[in-house]
């Protein structure tokens, strides 16, 4: 499985 | 991007920059806790290593630049640059007590076992205790210079608001991520103690100094 998380806050 | 995601942001940024420029006009750390510093340096390098990695927007990316750039800055100065001034003798918090459990837990509990993701969780709930040795040294001194309940106070604020726009987030958008709230609720709460102190003292234009 092949996922990045986005963490879109600071 | 809500209006408590942005003032949070700023207050975080305010922050930094009245310590760094507090540290830098009066060339004297005095009363600063270096190793809260280089938790706060640790905290923003392995969380932001996705700036390598993915673009968010051009505020992100810049945001983050910022508070890297002015973490390690703070750090130099500390430690190189003014550590004649450096109060090291009062900053005898044991950051291994802090270290090795967040590291623990970040392995334990986290959104995916992947190095880039544990180190992001290892920075989360780092920076819900990388205050500590401020705090306690504070505590150990009896007393804070004004500027330095400033600064708290912004990093404290910055907390409270990301709260909010974690609630603004999960009522429009439908957003929630456990484990930051959860550190930062935790974060929050270390902070609590100071506001009262902050809100009773310092802004009735007295300087902090706690009770012998």
């Amino acid at each position: 499985r092949e996922f990045t998380y986005i963490h879109d806050e600071l | 991007m809500n209006i408590f995601r942005l003032t949070g942001d700023l207050s975080h940024l305010a922050a930094i920059i009245i310590l760094l420029l507090k540290i830098w006009k009066s060339r004297s750390c005095a009363g600063i806790s270096g190793k809260s510093q280089v938790l706060f340096a640790l905290v923003f390098t392995t969380r932001y290593l996705d700036l390598l990695t993915s673009f968010i927007s051009l505020y992100n990316t810049t945001m983050k630049v910022i508070y890297i750039g002015c973490s390690y800055a703070t750090v130099y100065l500390i430690y190189m640059k003014l550590k004649a001034t450096y109060d090291g003798n009062h900053d005898t918090f044991r950051v291994e007590f802090l270290i090795v459990p967040v590291g623990g837990l970040a392995f334990l509990v986290n959104h995916d076992f992947s190095p880039l993701e544990i180190l992001w969780t290892f920075s989360i709930y780092l920076e819900s205790v990388a205050i500590l040795p401020q705090l306690f040294m504070i505590s150990k001194t009896g007393e804070a210079e004004t500027i330095t309940t400033h600064y708290l106070f912004f990093l404290g604020l910055y907390r409270a608001l990301y709260l909010i726009n974690w609630i603004w987030r999960f009522y429009f958008e439908g957003f929630f991520d456990m484990i930051a709230i959860v550190a930062g609720v935790v974060q929050t709460i270390l902070y609590c103690d100071f506001f009262y102190l902050y809100v009773t003292k310092v802004l009735k234009g007295k300087k902090l100094s706690l009770p012998a």
